[in-house]
């Protein structure tokens, strides 16, 4: 495993841990969509499914386990224990406009006409518009809790760094995933404005605003 | 390259 794998799979669970961590100190899930995380919970389902009938290695199916398992963990804080802090006017992303198109494009796309491969391009296809409505939800708030912030960005910085981790292994490994870079290449996308105004709001020490 | 079908990352 090269460094930017590594780095990216930190900041992936740096992300959640922070997640977690500001719903159980604040005990309110303001700010967070659940439409997000929801999609988050699909998306790791529908791709780890070879968990079952398929050994890659020990990091790997704990890896597997966890984001499963925090990702179900989420969404019951936020639909269940601290739904009381819940918006639903303010998170009202349609999510069938996500779903819909990433199943098209797992059908389409894909390395074999098997459930398991369609599933497999459904769910990055579908991580790739994932934070959509979080982000949109930002914008009509127009602000966002520190820590909120610092999670978009750990969770945007994971499939940027996986990036660098596609052209590291193309070269290394002569492996090519080229369903896997172009679905993370629109993900980062997504995320680069995000990313363009966190950088002048933390550096500046501002409170984190959308315009 | 190889095609990247063992989908050995996260």
């Amino acid at each position: 495993m090269n460094i930017f794998r590594m780095a990216g799979d930190v900041a992936h669970i740096v992300s959640i841990i922070i997640l977690l961590h500001s719903i159980e100190t604040t005990q309110s899930v303001n700010g967070l969509s659940l439409k997000t995380q929801v999609l988050y919970t699909i998306v790791f389902i529908s791709r780890y499914l070879d968990l079952f009938y398929r050994y890659i290695s020990l990091y790997n199916s704990f890896m597997k386990v966890f984001y499963i398992s925090s990702s179900i963990y989420t969404v019951y804080l936020i639909a269940n224990k601290y739904n009381k802090s819940i918006k639903e006017h303010v998170d009202n992303f349609e999510v069938k406009y996500l779903l819909g198109p990433s199943f098209i494009l797992g059908f389409l796309f894909n390395y074999g006409f098997t459930l398991p491969e369609i599933l497999w391009s459904f769910s990055l296809w579908l991580e790739a518009v994932a934070i959509l409505p979080q982000l949109f939800m930002l914008q009509k708030t127009g602000e966002a809790e520190v820590l909120t912030t610092h999670y978009i960005f750990a969770l945007g910085l994971y499939r940027a760094l996986y990036i660098p981790n596609w052209f590291y292994r193309y070269f290394a490994e002569d492996k090519f995933d080229k369903l896997a870079v172009l679905t993370g290449i629109i993900q980062t996308v997504i995320y680069s404005d995000f990313f363009y105004i966190y950088y002048k709001s933390a550096f500046k020490g501002k409170k984190f605003k959308l315009p | 390259a190889r095609q990247a079908t063992e989908h050995d990352e996260l």
